[in-house]
């Protein structure tokens, strides 16, 4: 996260860290349910393998777990069948855990979007991850502040790409605050005005080279465009399972 | 590379792969933007010091060339952008062949100060004095006749300029003779038109089981299966009575989607579409584990209110009705509709199911909230 500042302990409760064997951490990801998480596609290119993977939540300090940590295998890896690598279109994947986790302050699940439900453009919301900080990488979880931005401004920002309806926007012009690699997967999450609730709109995905010149805000995943879809291979694998 | 510099087989601009330290090999050109090129094989790390093509396809250098393009300061620009992002590779020395030094000093002088107008930068990595002069002993690339000014990735003007191939019909005048925003029509551009809302859509997405257009024009008509069978979402056909059973029976599983519904004005009356038909669910043998499974399978969390509706006279004669199968626990893990059969018999009661769902606690934070450190200044 570029811009951002280091997050306490706990104030994330859903974001976890997808990491596989020697690598450690590769992507964020999110909490759903007791057994299921989100993250992006691109994340698995080439290491598709479920048993390549854990799940650690409850974590401030990728480099001190400590106490509040859980950690889980992976059970299934359900990337969504359009995933398009070479536009980064249908930028999602859905994380069967092997176990459920316990919910706790530190480890708790984030809600879904109501089908429809979208952030207006101009609102704030915050993007968590410990992915790079522009001059180095981190090990305490970052928290930005980001602004949305509507699809038409957006696509104004990449000539290059096609900004679709899977996709969602935030940050600034100057790319103050942005996610970055390592990132990936991670949430964008928005606080609903009565307070207390956090949503999650948006999966960090792609954008301009985070530490380049070319700035520009990040594009995300955008969540309600999937939450049927993401209902429907929970369902299948719980209840159809062979 | 692990070691300082290359083995002494890759002497000369061989490149070294990063990546296990080895001679680079020559690989096929699959970046859409340099897929019209008069060759074919590249090698990596490129003249930019990306390590791979999909790098490339990320840089900013795969962004700004492009757009420089547009603003036609030099007709060989992209064929020289390419020559830095897929150097040629020679599949017989496997030697990278780069741009010669003049096609870098024309490109430079003639789209650097273009650059430099908005604020940017030349890049910096292709600095023209590393290239070789043309004519000399070391091979090097000039344009031949015939190459293209445009990339895949553009759409060309019939004046000839390159714009950007996502402005193509998108409602904004972008050639200078307008002919971005002619011809506009799907078949005209090798599209497939969606009946109702015009939309255009890829052939390829007609019938592969997602729908593109508005209304679903483009999933529907695909396939033609018998009376007695109905089609899945990837358009196989199925047995009617083996619709809904919870057995997945289309490779999709689309036979078991939407089989249970909580629906009627309150939005609560349990509805099961079993064997292609809807059933209601008679209340007599109904339990609490029951509503907590109709309501996780949904996907609504947990169950807030269950209550049992009684039909008016006359009606319920007309209904289909599900019971509870006598061993409804002993089938863990199966869905809702895998636990209610059909019987001879309507429902004494006459009683139908209603559950209300209320969505599992989410998005709560105990810790952390955004607390501002009061401190004296």
């Amino acid at each position: 996260i570029l811009g951002g500042r280091v997050s306490r302990q706990g104030a994330w409760p859903w974001q976890c860290s997808l990491q596989s064997g020697q690598s450690g951490h590769v992507c964020g990801c999110v909490l759903i349910a007791r057994k299921w998480a989100l993250t992006v596609a691109h994340c698995f290119e080439g290491r598709e393998s479920a048993d390549l993977w854990k799940v650690v939540l409850g974590l401030t300090n990728l480099d001190h777990p400590g106490a509040h940590s859980q950690s889980r295998g992976v059970r299934s890896i359900i990337v969504h069948p359009r995933y398009n690598r070479a536009v980064v279109d249908y930028d999602i994947s859905v994380v069967q855990l092997d176990s459920e986790v316990e919910e706790t302050a530190f480890v708790r699940p984030v809600c879904l979007p109501r089908p429809g439900q979208l952030p207006s453009p101009d609102s704030y919301c915050y993007i968590t991850g410990w992915g790079h900080m522009g001059n180095r990488m981190p090990f305490k979880l970052q928290e930005g502040e980001v602004r949305i931005i509507s699809l038409p401004q957006c696509q104004s920002y990449f000539d290059m790409k096609t900004i679709t309806a899977r996709m969602l926007c935030a940050g600034y012009e100057a790319g103050t605050v942005d996610s970055c690699m390592g990132d990936s997967g991670g949430p964008l999450v928005c606080e609903e005005a009565d307070g207390g609730r956090w949503t999650l709109f948006g999966l960090t995905s792609w954008g301009s080279v985070c530490f380049s010149k070319v700035l520009g805000p990040g594009v995300y995943s955008n969540v309600t465009h999937f939450t049927p879809w993401i209902r429907q291979q929970i369902y299948i694998h719980t209840y159809l399972s062979d | 590379c692990s070691a300082p510099s290359c083995p002494s087989t890759c002497e000369g601009n061989g490149a070294c792969d990063p990546r296990n330290g080895t001679c680079s090999r020559c690989e096929p050109i699959s970046l859409e933007l340099c897929m019209n090129l008069p060759y074919n094989l590249t090698s990596y790390p490129n003249l930019l010091g990306h390590l791979s093509q999909r790098e490339s396809s990320v840089s900013w250098e795969s962004s700004l060339f492009p757009a420089l393009v547009q603003t036609g300061c030099y007709q060989y620009l992209m064929f020289y952008a390419c020559t830095l992002l897929v150097p040629k590779c020679d599949p017989v020395s496997l030697q990278r062949v780069p741009p010669c030094r003049s096609l870098c000093r024309d490109a430079k002088e003639k789209c650097e100060s273009v650059l430099s107008i908005v604020g940017l930068q030349w890049p910096e990595d292709s600095d023209c004095s590393q290239f070789p002069e043309d004519g000399g002993d070391a091979a090097c690339l000039l344009p031949e006749d015939g190459v293209d000014e445009c990339s895949p990735s553009h759409f060309k003007c019939r004046s000839g300029r390159c714009v950007l191939g996502i402005k193509r019909c998108d409602g904004h005048l972008d050639c200078d003779d307008h002919s971005d925003e002619e011809n506009c029509g799907c078949s005209e551009r090798a599209l497939w038109e969606c009946p109702a809302s015009k939309a255009c859509i890829k052939p390829s997405m007609i019938c592969d089981g997602f729908s593109d257009c508005p209304l679903m024009e483009d999933e529907a008509n695909c396939t033609v299966c018998r009376d007695n069978e109905l089609a899945c979402s990837n358009h196989q056909c199925v047995h009617r009575t083996l619709w809904c059973d919870g057995k997945k029976h289309c490779s999709d599983s689309s036979d078991e989607w939407s089989c249970v519904s909580l629906s009627d004005q309150s939005g609560s009356v349990l509805t099961v579409f079993k064997t292609a038909a809807e059933y209601q669910v008679c209340a007599d043998e109904w339990n609490h584990q029951l509503s907590s499974l109709t309501c996780s399978q949904l996907g609504l969390g947990v169950p807030s209110s269950v209550s049992m509706v009684t039909d008016q006279p006359g009606v319920a004669g007309r209904r289909r009705w599900l019971h509870v199968h006598p061993e409804w626990n002993l089938r863990n893990g199966s869905a809702l509709q895998a636990r209610l059969e059909k019987r001879s018999h309507a429902c004494h009661s006459r009683r139908r199911v209603s559950v209300l769902c209320t969505r599992e606690e989410c998005g709560q934070r105990q810790v952390g909230g955004v607390t501002r450190h009061r401190r004296k200044r």
